[in-house]
């Protein structure tokens, strides 16, 4: 455990609460992509399934736990709890198109041809490209509130902080993870769109507005 | 150099 993994983490956890809260306060999951959160539980439940069968660290553990809860309890308030506050035609994006490269990438590309490690290969494949629908929808309103940008922001960051922790983790235990590194680099470069915006608007106490 | 064993990243 090095620095940049353990703020990388804060950071997606924050990101959690970030929208957790923006969905109770505003009561509303308004401008948030179902689709997007729907890949989430998808991504947490085929990698982290493995807490039934294999044991790293309390730490390991608590978060996957969580991370699983938290997104199926997102899915719950966006489908039950405040669903008329979702509007399904705006949350457009194809998620058939991610969703089938993705398990023929992980059926591919993988450490070992098993049932457990293809999912886990998919999970990445797939984490990397889940925020894809939420992005498009962003690009179709063209606006967002500024609670909604934060949470995009942390979870950005997430990603970011796992760059500089695999770079420490070459060198301080000269090990690469190829499948996590080339899936994580291009997650990353998906936010670099919005996190220009991001500074440029948000961080400058402006609400986040696309250029039409 | 390849980390192709256990995965405790989250």
């Amino acid at each position: 455990m090095n620095l940049f993994r353990l703020f990388g983490d804060l950071s997606h956890l924050a990101s959690i609460f970030i929208l957790l809260h923006k969905i109770r306060t505003t009561r509303s999951c308004r401008g948030i992509s179902f689709k997007t959160q729907a890949l989430y539980v998808a991504v947490f439940v085929s990698r982290y399934l493995d807490i039934l069968w294999e044991w790293v660290s309390l730490y390991n553990f608590v978060m996957k736990v969580f991370f699983i809860a938290s997104s199926c309890f997102i899915l719950y308030l966006m489908k039950m709890k405040y669903r008329p506050t979702h509007d399904p035609s705006i949350d457009t994006f194809r998620v058939e198109f991610l969703v089938g490269p993705c398990a023929l990438l992980a059926l591919i590309f993988n450490y070992k041809f098993t049932f457990t490690e293809v999912l886990w290969s998919l999970s990445i494949f797939l984490e990397s490209l889940a925020i894809l629908p939420q992005l498009f929808m962003l690009q179709r309103t063209g606006e967002a509130e500024t609670i909604t940008t934060h949470y995009l922001a942390a979870l950005g960051a997430y990603r970011a902080l796992y760059i500089p922790n695999w770079i420490y983790r070459y060198f301080s235990e000269g090990v690469v993870d190829p499948i996590a590194v080339t899936a994580g680099l291009v997650q990353t470069a998906l936010y670099a769109d919005f996190f220009y915006v991001y500074f440029t608007t948000v961080i400058q106490g402006q609400k986040f507005e696309l250029p039409a | 150099v390849w980390k192709v064993e256990g995965h405790d990243e989250l």
